[in-house]
């Protein structure tokens, strides 16, 4: 799972 | 998903496939600057190394494939393949310059000192500026052809459709990541200037040309 917004970005 | 981060990854790859497809059918890379390409390729390398280690969907994995492997392919177009038609005398900006402030930026500001996190928030930093020898070599030549400045528009919106992806997230979703926020802004900032030029001139069906 991803902690952070922007890493489930490109 | 939103429609502002779906459109910012099209425009994204709009940019790319212009730029591939300019440089094979002209079979020239001449106006175009190695040097942010070379930044793109260390931004999306040094991003997507959770390719290996965390899996988000089947689009992102794609996505982050096709950058990686498209910058590699843009890189070597303009440093074998078509490298005599580069234009090395005009691409002299230093790419140290760039690089070494986003690493100890990285070092200081960053979610978690841990290497995947220092990387990401490196790219996302270097990302930001990688622009800076293409938008240099414009000024230094003085124009862009038109299909350059396509590039450049298309490039330039995808992290301002990725703004107001981010006030998206903010209300919807309550997800705030400063280091994005900021580093994008300042990214979006850099095309400004030649945003307006876009509309003002390449619209209106004339070649970018820098007032004298």
């Amino acid at each position: 799972d991803t902690k952070y917004v922007g890493h489930d970005e490109l | 998903m939103n429609i502002f981060r779906l459109t910012g990854d099209l425009a994204h790859l709009t940019a790319i496939i212009i730029l591939l497809l300019k440089i094979w059918k002209t079979r020239s890379c001449s106006g175009i600057s190695g040097k942010s390409q070379i930044l793109f390729t260390v931004v999306y390398i040094t991003r997507y190394l959770d390719l290996f280690t965390n899996y988000i969907s089947a689009y992102n994995t794609l996505m982050k494939i096709i950058f990686v492997v498209s910058s590699l392919a843009t890189v070597f177009l303009i440093y074998f393949k078509f490298k005599a038609t580069y234009d090395r005398n005009h691409d002299t900006f230093r790419m140290e310059f760039l690089i070494i402030p986003s690493i100890i930026l990285a070092l200081l500001i960053r979610h978690e000192f841990t290497v995947m996190e220092v990387l990401w928030t490196f790219s996302i930093y270097l990302e930001a500026v990688a622009i800076l020898p293409q938008l240099f070599l414009v000024s230094k030549t003085g124009e862009a052809e038109t299909i350059t400045s396509h590039y450049l528009f298309a490039l330039g919106s995808y992290r301002g459709l990725y703004l107001l992806n981010w006030i998206w997230r903010y209300y919807f979703e309550n997800f705030l990541d400063w280091i994005s926020i900021v580093a994008g802004f300042v990214q979006t900032v850099l095309y400004c200037d030649f945003f307006y030029l876009y509309v003002t001139r390449v619209l209106h069906g004339r070649k970018l040309r820098l007032p004298a």
